[in-house]
């Protein structure tokens, strides 16, 4: 059966920290959401990868509101030793762009075009988090355009389709 | 409002492929994913974290079909040059959890809740992907069990909505 894609959402109210060199061990993630939940951040995409055999570690990124930032970084910052964590990293020149659809998990041909028309328009790719009917990339701000364009014409959607999910 | 939480999702029918190493140019997630979906595998969660400064790499994992993993690893091993990763990490004993739900974004304490379950039931959270609606970790995949009935028991689910959105 075809994969419905729907739309491509884009935001570039957010921005991305990166906790970084968090040791692996069981309660970690736990300690930095209730800490951003008691901060009353609101979190939106997370992404953690595996960590690395050699140190133990892992990063853990989140985005959210710009605005909220400072509140983040402070309260994180409080946490540090207990965590044990190596840094943080600050980032508000992003933007997320989400290509919205069902059934994409049967559709590898989906992901492989969105990224290619991402590559062909210069577009870096920074981070990734999927789900079967999202595919959603962090790229820097000021390539937002690019992107939403590239991933418009990729697929032959109607600009109100794009327009239409720009909070989705 | 209240965030609504719609139940927990298990997996245990996929592995996990790490492509480490991942120079972060333009282009290279755009060449890993065409290769797969030419080598036609159902790739279900991508995560990718933001490249370490000092390397200028990161790595790109993905979970698929077990069954698919002889076929995946091959057709990436062929593009490894081309690509200039590192190494592929690959791991069959892997299990997916998901805590379904809406209004999650403006509801951290959701996510704190979730993971808080998890760590008081020892379970260690390998990798993070989320969305609004969901919540998503890899696990081990001998803690799947603990890690359901955790977050079952933390947001007072009844066994049939665990059940019901169980390849959800
Ligand atoms: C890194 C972090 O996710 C850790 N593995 C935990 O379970 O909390
Ligand atoms: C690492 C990989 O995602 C790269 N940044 C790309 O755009 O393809």
């Amino acid at each position: 059966e075809q994969p419905i894609i729907s739309g491509v959402a884009h935001d570039r109210s957010e921005a991305k920290i990166t906790v970084v060199g968090v040791p692996d061990k069981v309660g970690e993630a736990a300690t930095i959401f209730r800490t951003l939940a008691d901060a009353e951040i609101n979190i939106d995409m997370i992404v953690q990868n595996v960590s690395a055999a050699a140190t133990g570690r892992t990063d853990i990124s989140f985005t959210l509101p710009t605005n909220d930032s400072q509140t983040a970084l402070t309260a994180l910052k409080k946490i540090q030793s207990q965590v044990a964590f190596e840094s943080l990293l600050y980032d508000d020149q992003i933007g997320k762009v989400s290509l919205i659809g069902a059934g994409m998990r049967s559709h590898p041909g989906v992901t492989a075009k969105f990224f290619s028309a991402l590559a062909d328009a210069g577009v870096n790719i920074e981070m990734i988090s999927t789900s079967e009917i999202r595919i959603s990339v962090v790229v820097g701000q000021n390539e937002v355009d690019q992107a939403v364009t590239a991933a418009h014409r990729a697929f032959d959607l109607d600009a109100d389709q794009v327009e239409a999910v720009v909070y989705g």
